[in-house]
């Protein structure tokens, strides 16, 4: 098995996202790529990434593998690279993973004992769909943290704000009024759901302008699922439960 | 009452 990216941008706002959520990780590497697929400890978030070989500049993988990894550690190499160094990974017989960072900056890391269970992901519908640049939504959850733990999205026919409430005050941010950053905002049923900003500001955060737009999909009190649009990885899917009446 | 929901238990 042997990857190797062009720049290391992408490679960032994968393991940033995943440490938000996790302190090893697990990865399955096949001949179609690279992919992760985890929840927190509290079973709150997933995380469910698909890197397609094609988005690499050189990948071979001759036989499906298993590589777990200490984030913080694997993050703390990766970080050493700058934007436009290619990051190669690959797996020594001492099950060790080889890391070349740049033309010379060659690490090895001891590989962790995967404990990797099948993790599928929520069958649910989604109702709506809101989709908007990754830095608006950056903005948004600022807006709504300063009165709030808790953010509130409610749809209506096309129509969508973000709201939250909290013990000093409440804010109301009406998405029509700034529909040139919006992309687009559908609804087949009027959808309200609260998600925790302890859980969505670090991943937003941690892909951060990788994303250029994300889709917020969601129905009333079903979970939210955030796809980042990261240019040459095929899927960054961040699920998060939603705060429910009990 | 609101209480935070676990993701399994859309699975």
């Amino acid at each position: 098995f042997e990857a190797k990216t062009s720049g290391s941008d992408d490679l960032k706002a994968i393991i940033s996202a995943i440490s938000t959520l996790v302190e090893e990780a697990t990865f399955v590497a096949t001949a179609e790529g690279i992919t992760f697929r985890g929840m927190d400890p509290s079973h709150v978030a997933l995380i469910d990434i698909s890197w397609p070989n094609s988005a690499f500049e050189k990948y071979e993988c001759d036989s499906d593998i298993k590589f777990g990894v200490r984030i913080d550690e694997f993050s703390k190499l990766i970080k050493r690279a700058d934007k436009k160094d290619s990051i190669e990974i690959s797996i020594s017989e001492q099950n060790m993973l080889l890391v070349t960072v740049g033309k010379n900056k060659k690490y090895k890391m001891r590989l962790i004992e995967s404990s990797a269970t099948d993790t599928p992901l929520p069958k649910i519908p989604y109702d709506s769909k809101i989709t908007l640049s990754s830095s608006r939504f950056d903005k948004i959850l600022g807006d709504v943290q300063v009165v709030s733990d808790y953010l509130t999205i409610h749809t209506s026919d096309s129509k969508a704000d973000f709201s939250g409430k909290g013990d000093s005050g409440e804010v109301v941010i009406d998405l029509e009024k700034d529909i040139d950053e919006i992309g687009e905002i559908s609804s087949k049923e009027d959808s309200i759901g609260t998600y925790s900003l302890e859980y969505l500001n670090p991943v937003v955060k941690a892909v951060g302008t990788t994303a250029g737009q994300i889709t917020c999909e969601f129905s009333s009190a079903k979970p939210l699922r955030i796809e980042f649009k990261v240019a040459n990885i095929g899927r960054i899917h961040f699920y998060l439960a939603p705060r429910v009446e009990s | 009452i609101r209480g935070q929901s676990s993701i399994t238990n859309y699975f």
